[in-house]
């Protein structure tokens, strides 16, 4: 038996959009210490990491370890039948091909209910290795996004390379070329329009922004975005879930042949 | 061009 009662409900909503169109389908993962899912795209060049921590939700009872295998657009297609002010809850029983969303308004005045039908799916986790990485930037998630929409309009990839005198993010295409820098910034009103830059090593690496454009669909969950790179290694894209957990992405750098 | 690289390559099954 599993209930899981998420009284801020919008924040469901918020983490299909931001992982739908990147996975199509994927096992969420139910044990003592939260909702997880951890799956790949189609092509195996991003992998994306979901928690949502136990503690997090009003209600939490998972009798034991369930993985549920669920199609991302189809569950997006529910969740967005729920309000933005509705609590969420989801609910299976054991051994059941169904999982169930129930969404009350504020009021409860409106209770609905949408069952879903489960899939099998072969997925085998990977192990990520703890790393400690080479350059750490925090910067607001809204110009993150922002950088990356501007310069998929030039060119298809994106160098993000980290120096002391900030991070740049450049591009090339057929009509030209684009560097966009971010310095450090911690001298601002808000400490979330700061951007952070932690540096051990210089380091230069190149992504495919057909990606990162993915990535920022993430935007509406935080307001700060954290990148971790490392020289040959895939970058971290990290939006943290307010007081419940992270969504992360993984993405393989282009390697020179 | 460079190459885009796959996550298998960096992570490896459990």
């Amino acid at each position: 038996m599993l209930e899981l009662r998420l009284v801020q409900g919008s924040l469901l909503k918020k983490v299909l959009e931001s992982i739908k169109e990147l996975v199509n389908d994927a096992n969420f993962d139910c044990s003592s210490t939260g909702f997880s899912l951890q799956a790949m795209d189609s092509s195996h060049v991003a992998l994306v990491a979901l928690l949502l921590r136990s503690e997090g939700f009003e209600h939490y009872r998972c009798d034991r370890n369930l993985s549920m295998g669920m199609n991302l657009n189809n569950m997006a297609k529910m969740l967005k039948c729920a309000g933005n002010d509705d609590i969420i809850t989801i609910k299976a029983d054991d051994g059941s091909d169904t999982v169930t969303f129930m969404f009350e308004s504020p009021t409860q005045d409106k209770i609905s209910d949408f069952e879903m039908k489960l899939m099998d799916i072969d997925s085998e986790h990977l192990g990520i290795p703890e790393a400690e990485y080479d350059a750490i930037v925090r910067m607001p998630s809204a110009e993150f996004a922002r950088i990356c929409k501007d310069l998929s309009s030039i060119g298809d990839t994106v160098v993000i390379s980290v120096t002391k005198e900030g991070v740049k993010f450049s591009t090339k295409g057929d009509i030209g070329a684009a560097n966009i820098v971010c310095r450090q910034n911690t001298t601002v009103d808000k400490p979330d329009d700061a951007t952070v830059i932690e540096m051990k090593e210089p380091v230069s690496l190149q992504f495919a922004l057909r990606y990162t454009n993915f990535f920022t669909k993430a935007t509406p969950l935080s307001s700060t975005v954290t990148i971790s790179l490392s020289n040959e290694l895939p970058v971290v894209v990290e939006y943290k879930i307010a007081e419940m957990g992270y969504v992360r992405f993984y993405l393989a750098p282009k390697i020179e042949e | 061009d460079p190459k885009q690289g796959n996550i298998l390559s960096f992570f490896k099954k459990k």
